[in-house]
């Protein structure tokens, strides 16, 4: 990781850079990418969502974004979301969004780098990375060719998740990326008809990997069926959520 | 796909090889594998579970299986669960289980690789290969390098989840590989309390998926917390799931 960064287009003006990484999927690694940036967007900052997971982007559908990313001789141009935050994942270059990426990794690695160098993100305070699950090419081409300020770790209660986010902690510590938090998400539901509590995938254990791994623990988040809805419909914007407003203050 | 597929090591005599997949992470693609394992082994036949999921191993922890895989002139010796089904998997040749891998797109599928050619599966009715999430290095070795029957594709209620998953059935067919079929896992949910029936990632969508795609519908599968708890606790060959066992026959 002692290569040299590459250069932000010369068009972009990038002051902060985060990367949201879990190592496991399904976890809600890209809602909780894009709850930050729904959140950073409504305290009036200039936000954007690279969307590094190359052959599973979600993060256009959660945003509702159906457009294409245009293509210019001085860059590519992102999407923008109803609230201003730009957005760029190779779902939006592609004819069809359910079309398959087939890439192996010296591709997936190129794509990523080109959301940096070609892609003219403009003047913003916070630009959020939502990496694929793994330890792969993705994640290692963010760490070692992006000048992020760290990393936001999104865990789940299974003990399986856990052994799979101890891996992406201590590859960030091996790549010496800062991890600024973890998150804990699908932490427990409520059922709506007689308010029971349902610990579905077991007892927290955000907290005690937090300590475990010296990391700061930065709340829980509970399953919750109106975001999973409104993710699927593309309005994540109108999700309000009390804990991420917290993180972001 | 025209590529000429790799031989198995001479000591293995594999009859069927089949991969699960589902392009999108956590929806139980490492569990579904798992579960048919399971009732393949209890109906008598000579089981084993190729983990391709090389940077986030899960099939050794849903096992209980902590020993290590042993390398020999002749070839990789694999672990065996308490019913005898055989398994391989990065984390069997790790220090400890939450060591990341940190490894891009040609080391990952040389060790895919490795597992059909170097390790001695032995004389098997069925090899189960659990594919990671995505679209990338893993599940394109597996489809050019193994002489596969056909894939399990695993998907859940989201939205979110299901266009990935079409991805993942329209790789198959580009790579002329047979999709058997559709798991729909985690859902509804049971409220222990009142019986309420929650659908926490939406209605079902799984039989309208296969039907849009041409494959047959397996069936659901309900999210249940105690097969969360024993995939943690590494009992998973004590759980029982009807619907798997309808599956095998
Ligand atoms: N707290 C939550 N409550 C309910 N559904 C959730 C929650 N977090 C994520 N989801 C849903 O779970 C699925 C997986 O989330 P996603 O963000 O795609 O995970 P990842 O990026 O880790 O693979 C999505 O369909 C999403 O809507
Ligand atoms: N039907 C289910 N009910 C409850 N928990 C489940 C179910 N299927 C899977 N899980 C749990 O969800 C987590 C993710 O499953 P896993 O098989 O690792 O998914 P994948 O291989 O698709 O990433 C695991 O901790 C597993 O125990
Ligand atoms: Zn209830």
């Amino acid at each position: 990781s002692e290569l040299p960064k590459e250069k932000q287009n010369e068009l972009s003006k990038i002051a902060h850079v985060m990367a949201v990484m879990s190592g496991k999927g399904g976890v809600g690694k890209s809602s909780v990418t894009a709850l930050l940036a729904v959140a950073f967007a409504k305290k009036g900052y200039k936000v954007g969502v690279l969307d590094a997971d190359i052959t599973g982007p979600s993060i256009p559908k959660i945003f509702g974004i159906h457009s294409h990313a245009e293509n210019f001789e001085f860059g590519i141009l992102p999407a923008k979301t109803q609230l201003g935050i730009e957005v760029m994942s190779l779902n939006l270059l592609l004819a069809h969004e359910d079309d398959p990426v087939v890439w192996r990794g010296p591709l997936i690695a190129g794509a990523v780098k080109q959301f940096w160098t070609d892609v003219v993100w403009g003047d913003l305070d916070y630009l959020l990375v939502d990496l694929p699950p793994g330890t792969g090419d993705a994640p290692l081409t963010v760490m070692q060719s992006l000048p992020l300020d760290g990393l936001i770790i999104v865990s789940s209660p299974q003990e399986l998740a856990t052994m799979v986010v101890k891996k992406a902690i201590k590859m960030a510590s091996i790549m010496k990326t800062p991890v600024l938090g973890l998150i804990e998400n699908m932490s427990y539901a409520v059922c709506p008809r007689c308010g029971e509590i349902l610990r579905i995938f077991g007892p927290s254990k955000g907290e005690e990997v937090a300590r475990a791994m010296e990391i700061p623990f930065l709340g829980t988040l509970p399953i919750d069926a109106r975001l999973a809805e409104l993710c699927d419909k593309g309005q994540i914007e109108t999700y309000s959520s009390p804990l991420v407003k917290d993180i972001i203050n």
